[in-house]
């Protein structure tokens, strides 16, 4: 379904803190371009997307998102 | 299947463990019987062995706490993260932690995480293992409801583990049965197994495994039932499922329980009401309603609810028609037409299937409707039929669907 703007934004927090938590997703404090941080997002996305056998876009896209919010163990599932 | 950073392992075979306080949500009795039962998934794979202490200073310490709790991982409340433990070392190494703002309980149920399935997971990283990528393995991150009577370990879990640690000495020590039903659930079929509370002795019968998954393009496989489910279909045999999805070309394959844990396996038959969004599954003189993972309270229901004589047991075949809303039973070489409108059998049923269906002439295991046709299975062979006229158009391979 169409997604309401104010809760794309906050899709995006969630799935940037669960990045953080789970797939080592560091948000250089100093970097200036918003760009370059949804890049790099996406990079981690695709990783996640991989991991779940999910299909392999770098988009947050509803099917990433739900994955995201299933309830799971609070180990990273990869470490640098 | 991984492991941490430099396989971080237990340089020794007997691993304590100690239970440092309870969750309110379960019986004291409970959790040490969740907690027992996992380490003995481990133990029966390997050599180690697990002493449990009820003092001091323990490898593994488990315990349940809410939000921060004195480490670096602060859990998050109600869902999200469940839990977490730290892989062998000295200190905090192997310890367990459980969120207590869970709801734990000792069932699979669709309200509560089942201790028993997040310690196993959590213990396998108390003992070096990382998380694994393969669907359906313990170490799979993410908690998935399931069946726990007879549950055994996936062999992604049984290989990993054994990378760090080897088989078992002995002939593995099998789980006992000693412990009453963990699952009493009134959606167990009457002829259920029943499981004694008595203690009995470790017996060598290892519990029958299931039949291996046919290949996808095996010329001879046949379904016991298929059904579409919110755009994909679903192909059933035994336990396990074959998926199809209009948005992957591949077939992705699941087994019954790690949708519907509680439901038996080994369909007769399933069809999907899409503007209720209802699938029913049908098993000898029972049928299940489920939407998505939920089964709806209430079921199993006898057959006879939806208007069939009491002499009819089971059904072989059921396909609902989206277009006038009805339903067709198969039973034998005689077929049922049910209004989904009224919830009531038609008059006039049953019918001969080849009086209507030209070209039909025998007993129908499993029925689709797709793309303006209906498709019979029977035995290794699919009849795809003109919906409107009832005409026999053309037959096939019933794996045709999977791109053979």
């Amino acid at each position: 379904f169409p997604v309401v703007p104010e809760k794309e934004k906050e899709d995006i927090q969630f799935a940037q803190k669960y990045l953080e938590n789970f797939y080592d997703f560091k948000e250089e404090k100093h970097s200036l371009f918003r760009a370059q941080k949804l890049d790099r997002m996406a990079d981690k996305i695709r990783e996640m997307q991989s991991f779940f056998g999910l299909e392999v876009t770098g988009q947050l896209n509803r099917k990433t998102l739900d994955m995201m919010k299933q309830p799971r163990c609070g180990i990273p599932d990869i470490r640098s | 299947y991984s492991t941490f950073p430099h396989s971080p392992k237990w340089k020794k075979e007997d691993v304590t463990y100690r239970i440092l306080n309870y969750t309110p949500d379960m019986l004291q009795a409970d959790v040490e019987e969740a907690i027992a039962r996992a380490f003995q998934l481990w133990s029966s794979v390997t050599p180690l062995r697990f002493t449990r202490l009820y003092g001091g200073q323990a490898d593994i310490m488990i315990s349940f706490a809410a939000g921060f709790h004195g480490d670096f991982y602060s859990f998050d409340g109600p869902g999200g993260t469940l839990a977490h433990a730290y892989p062998p070392s000295s200190g905090i190494g192997g310890d367990a932690h459980f969120d207590e703002d869970e709801n734990w309980t000792k069932f699979t149920t669709h309200s509560g995480f089942n201790l028993f399935l997040v310690a196993a997971h959590e213990l396998g990283h108390s003992l070096g293992l990382g998380h694994s990528n393969v669907f359906g393995a313990l170490m799979y991150p993410v908690y998935m409801a399931r069946d726990t009577r007879d549950y055994q370990l996936h062999q992604d879990d049984i290989d990993g583990i054994q990378a760090l640690y080897g088989p078992p000495r002995e002939s593995p020590v099998l789980p006992t049965k000693a412990f009453p039903p963990q699952e009493p659930t009134e959606l167990t079929t009457a002829e259920a197994p029943t499981e004694t509370s008595s203690r009995e002795e470790t017996t060598e019968n290892t519990p029958s495994k299931p039949p291996s998954r046919p290949e996808d393009c095996d010329p001879h496989l046949t379904f016991d039932a298929i059904t579409t489910l919110r755009g994909e279909i679903l192909f059933f045999k035994g336990s396990y499922v074959w998926r199809k999805s209009p948005y992957f070309s591949e077939i992705e394959h699941d087994t019954i329980s790690s949708f519907w844990p509680s439901l038996v396996a080994g369909f007769d038959a399933a069809y999907e009401v899409d503007k209720t969004d209802r699938v029913l599954f049908f098993k000898d003189n029972q049928y299940w309603a489920v939407s998505g993972y939920s089964i709806e309270s209430g079921f199993p229901k006898p057959i006879q609810n939806l208007g069939f004589p009491t002499n009819i047991r089971k059904i072989d075949a059921a396909v609902h028609d989206h277009n006038t809303k009805k339903t067709y039973f198969f039973v034998g070489n005689k077929y049922w037409s049910y209004n989904e409108n009224t919830k009531s059998m038609e008059r006039g049923y049953p019918r001969k299937i080849a009086a209507d269906f030209h070209g039909i002439g025998h007993t129908v295991d499993a029925a689709l409707q797709k793309n303006g046709y209906f498709y019979f299975f029977h035995g290794s062979n699919q009849y795809e039929v003109d919906i409107k006229r009832k005409k026999l158009i053309r037959t096939m391979k019933s794996n045709s669907w999977f791109n053979c």
